[in-house]
């Protein structure tokens, strides 16, 4: 349950994740995300959105994520490389 | 600003707006003219002009409400959260612009507890003239909804800096600007009313997924509920909710299975299941678009490509994705996949190790194709019963860690074949439920039983027919003999049964026989040696100087 934007099961990670912060790939992996990444990615969404990029999430930071938006991603998806299968 | 890299090539732009779903609490003209208004707005500061043309013709820029998923890459969550989306400027969609028909649209300069229709519609035509959105959080392409003044708007000089580096300034700039300066308008010619726009009391039936797949940017539909609505969905209890229920992985009845990074994924419905070592990974069941978003409910078949990219297909269409991104463009008509593969459906497809080939099912029938050529090989399709005694229409097809066999699935049973000896393991269907998904009391379905007792006590011999030889691991379309025909599948499975069961029996023998001579060569070598130092006398020399030795002491 982690794309719901309501009060209960907003999840700030899949938020990241949905609007390009975060890498999508990241979901691939089991263990939790490092703060330093998570860090980084709140910094910059809080650049974007004019708040001061202290990288924690806060009550204004949720609050801004909350807030009705356009759905297209603000950072495009990572051009990495990609794991083949051998 | 930021930009995306994409212009349109040319000045004159055409626009249309589909009447369907026009929020009520507005009208069609309302909404209309406050599209028109915000094409005005960037009109005013490029040399860029927009026609509007009547509703179903081709244009350059297609205007809609929807909700949901509704046939494009984007999913649509209901009120307060995604407001609309747009696409870049390009052949086919490119600018085309969808509303969420959910939001609590307003046109009201005054009223700020709605969303007002205008100020979206000018974000997103600068989405659909190729600006991305901007870090300037005053700029109307900053990524939130934030309200002002409508009536007096103004691009801010970050969204003015970002266009006109794409299209330059308006050529008459000595004229002061008006919003509709450079709108012409072609009345629809098609009656719409706002009677005819507003949509009805909730249908629950619209909710039910449609089994026939739209093409994008058909009409707008509303039957696919996306997660977020189906969790905050204002009707509980419209089919859509019951359907939303996460279902249990024991039900079986996946719409597939496949490997992902060596790992096993399960769909159904909207939902899918990671598997590992026989038990479902937690957190799971998740809805699909919540890592694939865009990728719809209900697909087909999914295979992990040679390259690492995922295939996923429903109906007629496929999609590509790089891990969790669509890439742009897709979906795609399936015979757009390939050459010679199946156009209408696929039902199970596996990236095939042993012999790097992608194998395709559909129906009773299999094909063989080269990702390097794109292209299916020559002499297929074959029948299905080369794999073995596997169901028409497999769901699934996998391989096993070590590459070694290959797995069928269909319903709640699944079939092996081997790989190296090319012939289908007995015993099988299997319940993939207990032996895949840790499902404990899962019934075993019954074994496909031998309709020929000749054939169960000597596996493999066909009468009349002598054996040939085979080229193991090369895959079972490449057992089928010279003059054989496709009409007598079965006979040339049996055919290969016969040729690897006596090739076995031989290398069987020379297995043990050899190790066991090599092992009796040394006891006999080992012997001779000891019995030779037994024998032997010291050496003369040695004697000697013993000998001298003891005399000069």
């Amino acid at each position: 349950s982690a794309e719901t934007p309501d009060e209960e099961n907003f999840n700030p990670e899949e938020w990241l994740r949905r609007f390009g912060y975060l890498s999508r790939s990241g979901l691939q992996m089991s263990g939790p995300l490092s703060v330093q990444i998570l860090s980084r990615a709140v910094s910059d969404m809080q650049r974007v959105y004019g708040l001061d990029p202290t990288g924690r999430l806060d009550g204004a930071t949720l609050a801004a994520m909350r807030r009705p938006r356009c759905a297209l991603p603000d950072r495009t998806p990572e051009a990495g490389e990609v794991r083949t299968r051998r | 600003f930021a930009l995306t890299g994409q212009r349109w090539d040319k000045e004159q732009l055409s626009f249309s707006i589909l009447d369907q779903r026009i929020p009520p609490s507005l009208g069609l003209n309302r909404t209309s003219n406050a599209i028109r208004r915000a094409f005005g707005v960037w009109s005013s500061v490029t040399p860029l002009s927009f026609q509007e043309r009547p509703a179903g013709g081709a244009v350059d820029i297609l205007l809609l409400f929807a909700s949901g998923f509704h046939g494009d890459m984007s999913l649509f969550d209901g009120e307060g959260g995604s407001l609309a989306h747009a696409f870049y400027p390009g052949p086919g969609t490119g600018g085309d612009t969808h509303f969420d028909a959910d939001e609590p649209w307003t046109l009201d300069a005054q009223n700020q507890e709605g969303i007002d229709l205008f100020l979206v519609a000018v974000h997103e035509l600068g989405h659909a003239l190729g600006l991305e959105h901007s870090e300037n959080p005053a700029a109307i392409m900053a990524p939130f909804y934030q309200w002002s003044n409508a009536q007096n708007f103004s691009l801010h000089g970050d969204d003015i800096a970002g266009v006109q580096r794409m299209y330059g300034p308006p050529v008459a700039s000595d004229a002061p600007p008006t919003h509709h300066d450079d709108i012409t308008t072609t009345p629809p010619s098609t009656s719409s009313s706002p009677t005819h726009s507003t949509p009805g009391p909730p249908d629950p039936t619209q909710t039910e997924p449609d089994p026939t797949p739209t093409p994008p940017l058909a009409t707008p539909t509303s039957h696919l509920t996306s997660p977020i609505t189906a969790r905050t969905g204002p009707d509980p209890v419209t089919p859509a909710v019951r359907r939303d229920a996460p279902p249990s992985i024991c039900d079986g009845d996946f719409d597939t299975l496949t490997l992902l990074r060596g790992e096993m994924f399960v769909f159904k419905g909207r939902w899918f299941w990671r598997v590992r070592r026989n038990r479902v990974l937690e957190n799971y069941p998740m809805p699909i678009s919540v890592f694939w978003n865009g990728l719809p409910d209900d697909i087909d078949a999914a295979y992990e490509r040679h390259d690492g990219k995922f295939v996923f297909f429903k109906g007629d269409r496929f999609w590509l994705f790089r891990e969790a991104d669509v890439l742009p463009g897709y979906p795609q008509p399936l015979h757009q996949y390939g050459r010679g593969i199946p156009a209408h459906r696929i039902d199970a497809a596996i990236w095939w190790e042993p012999n790097e080939f992608t194998y395709f099912f559909s129906g009773d029938r299999y094909w063989r194709y080269n990702e390097e050529t794109r292209s299916t090989d020559r002499d297929f399709p074959k029948p299905i019963s080369r794999w073995g005694k596997i169901p028409a229409s497999p769901r699934g097809a996998f391989l096993s860690e070590d590459g070694a066999s290959t797995y069928f699935y269909k319903g709640s049973s699944y079939w092996r074949f081997d790989n190296r000896r090319t012939e289908a393991d007995r015993g099988y269907p299997r319940s993939i439920l207990k032996d895949f998904m840790g499902c404990v009391g899962a019934p075993e379905p019954d074994p496909d039983p031998d309709p020929d007792p000749e054939t169960e006590r000597n596996p493999g011999t066909e009468p009349g027919r002598p054996p040939q030889p085979t080229e193991p691991g090369r895959g079972p379309d490449r057992e089928l003999r010279p003059g054989s025909t496709e009409d007598d599948p079965d006979q040339e499975v049996n055919m290969v049964v016969t040729v690897v069961d006596s090739e076995s029996k031989v290398m069987t023998l020379v297995m043990v026989t050899a190790p066991l001579l090599l092992i009796l060569c040394i006891l006999v070598l080992v012997y001779a040696i000891l019995r030779t130092l037994q024998n032997k006398e010291p050496p003369r020399a040695l004697v000697h100087c013993k000998r001298s030795l003891q005399d000069w002491v």
